[in-house]
């Protein structure tokens, strides 16, 4: 563990709390894409199934188990209980389109031809493109609430913090998982925009 | 056999 990779689980957790929070309080997902919160709960859920083979450390284990459970609960919200806030006709993203071109990518290049091997590199591309759906609608209504960007703010600097973790890692223990590294800057990259946008700006955003 | 990298990250 390195401060990159404890800030970046903290950045991705507080992200993660901040939604959840901003749903429950405001009773509202207005804004928020429903899409992107199903395909990081398909993330978390095809990345964690070896909470079930393995364990490698409590703070792993609680984080997955937070991370899942925070995801579903926020899918929950969206789609059943305040779903008459959903605004699905500007969460009109294909899902099919992430969804299949990733999966067949996970096959194709992966570092073992496994079951879980194989779910884990599916998890890591859909994370990298998870969250255009979100900023697809952002750009579709032209605005954002002030929180749904301190959210995009967070959840983007959690994966750069990321790769600088992954360059401690490489000159210190000699990791190296090309697979992670090219799909966490593909995902950092997405976020250069709106990181612009959050900077430059600072109140409500227009993508 | 490529070695696969060792899933201790989140």
């Amino acid at each position: 563990m390195n401060i990159f990779r404890l800030t970046g689980d903290l950045s991705h957790l507080a992200a993660i709390i901040i939604l959840l929070l901003k749903i429950w309080k405001t009773r509202s997902c207005a804004g928020i894409s429903g899409k992107s919160q199903i395909l990081f709960a398909l993330v978390f859920t095809t990345r964690y199934l070896d909470l079930l083979t393995s364990f490698i450390s409590l703070y792993n284990t609680t984080m997955k188990v937070i991370y899942i459970g925070c995801a579903y609960a926020t899918v929950y919200l969206i789609y059943m209980k305040f779903k008459a806030t959903y605004d699905g006709n500007h969460d009109s993203f294909r899902m099919e389109f992430l969804v299949v071109p990733v999966g067949g990518l996970a096959c194709l290049v992966n570092h073992d031809f496994s079951f879980l091997e194989i779910l884990w590199t599916f998890s890591i591309y859909l994370e990298s493109v998870a969250i255009l759906p979100q900023l697809f609608m952002i750009s579709k209504t032209g605005e954002a609430e002030t929180i749904t960007t301190h959210y995009l703010f967070f959840l983007g600097l959690y994966r750069a913090l990321y790769l600088f973790n992954w360059i401690w890692r490489f000159y210190f223990e000699g990791f190296f998982d090309m697979i992670a590294i090219v799909a966490g800057m593909v995902q950092t990259i997405l976020y250069c925009d709106f990181f612009y946008l959050y900077v430059t700006k600072g109140q409500g955003i227009s993508l | 056999e490529e070695e696969v990298p060792e899933k201790d990250e989140l």
